[in-house]
């Protein structure tokens, strides 16, 4: 088909923007309360003198903007019950941070806690990650496979509780080298810091692939 | 209005069916990993020997049909990206559950894990259970507060968990009063068993209820 739905029209130009004014971005995907918005609040401190934004959806509330409010430009979306965010959304919001002239090096895009939907839209982000956590369980790469078959890189969350739930990564290895073989899985824990390196490199070297 | 739209109709006929064979339905919305499946093997056979049935709906897979299968009849409803279970999908399923002669005491809907999209749907369930748990924040009734404002009774699982991760449940009571004074916040761990009778005799009231 040579037309493109509605948001994967829009998606283009937000890419094509993003990448023209040398932004590394990412849609960060994952079930609530896994710890995106912890981790945003750890990944932009880590980064130092990076200059980052953060577009954040939610149904409703700006308690995740405030939270990452003093170390980022951030633009709170309400989807007022929409389940995911959209290419429109991203679009309207990229105006807000002013991209062409903020010298933006990171654009994060925090999506609606959802492990179903977000999946199916395209930002026009770079790269997508795909976020789970240990109190999840070990069967939610299977079961919830969408997520995870096109992410760039996959975060396991929580690594820290992982003794106290005896929690076995293993399984998680298994389910997704039967999907995707490509992205690393880097196991951390925006709590206490540990894995956080693995993350913080891999952001480094895709924004300096960006060129 | 009064042309009601296509799930609406279908609902209410599953209503019907199962209120006129005597079977306390209630449909079970939660993020994913938040112990929906876990609760299930735990109620039924705390239920003793009263006969129940489980439809289970899951984007993949039929794992969580195969953890109630020994315990419940039970259904597996893959929705093959699907955000939500449907009342149409509900009522093939209680087809192959043949409730007209299969004497069920009660039904337990598992839907799809997801906070936002569920909830827009009804499924002809008697009652309605929005379920959290402590590894997920504190924050989760504000923020995704349309599968808590309509829900009969909430469910606050993981409750062992609790002391490792310094939860305080005061922040939900708070926030459940601001949009739901009528459902009863049960605490509970499936796990451990601690808060089960409460929620047993939630449901040994609600089936007594029926008549
Ligand atoms: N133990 C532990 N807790 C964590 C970690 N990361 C986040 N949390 C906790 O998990 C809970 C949820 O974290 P959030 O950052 O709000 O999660 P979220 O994915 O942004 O949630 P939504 O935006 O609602 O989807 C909070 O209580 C965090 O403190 C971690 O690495 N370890
Ligand atoms: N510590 C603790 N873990 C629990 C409890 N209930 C469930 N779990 C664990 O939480 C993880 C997820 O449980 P599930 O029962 O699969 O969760 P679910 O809500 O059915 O998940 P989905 O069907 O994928 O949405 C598993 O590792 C369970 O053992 C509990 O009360 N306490
Ligand atoms: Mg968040
Ligand atoms: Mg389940
Ligand atoms: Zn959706
Ligand atoms: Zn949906």
């Amino acid at each position: 088909k040579n037309v493109l739905d509605a948001n994967d029209e829009v998606a283009l130009e937000n890419r094509k923007l993003m990448q023209q004014y040398g932004c590394l971005s990412v849609n960060i995907i994952s079930a609530p309360g896994s710890g995106k918005t912890t981790l945003l609040e750890k990944t932009i401190v880590g980064l130092g003198g990076a200059k980052s934004a953060v577009i954040v959806g939610d149904l409703q509330t700006a308690r995740d903007a405030e939270r990452v409010a003093d170390v980022a430009a951030v633009v709170q979306i309400n989807t007022e019950g929409g389940c995911h965010l959209s290419a429109g959304q991203v679009a309207a919001a990229l105006e807000k941070l002013d991209i062409r002239n903020a010298a933006l090096d990171y654009i994060f895009i925090e999506n609606v806690g959802n492990m179903v939907c977000p999946s199916g839209f395209d930002l026009g982000e770079h790269y997508r990650v795909a976020m789970l956590s240990t109190p999840e369980g070990h069967d939610k790469v299977a079961k919830y496979n969408t997520m995870f078959q096109p992410a760039d890189v996959i975060l396991l969350n929580k690594i820290d509780l992982a003794e106290v739930l005896e929690f076995d990564s293993s399984c998680i290895r298994d389910d997704l080298s039967k999907i995707n073989t490509r992205a690393p899985l880097i196991e951390l824990s925006a709590k206490t810091g540990e894995g956080m390196d693995a993350w913080l490199a891999w952001l480094k070297n895709a924004k300096a692939k960006l060129g």
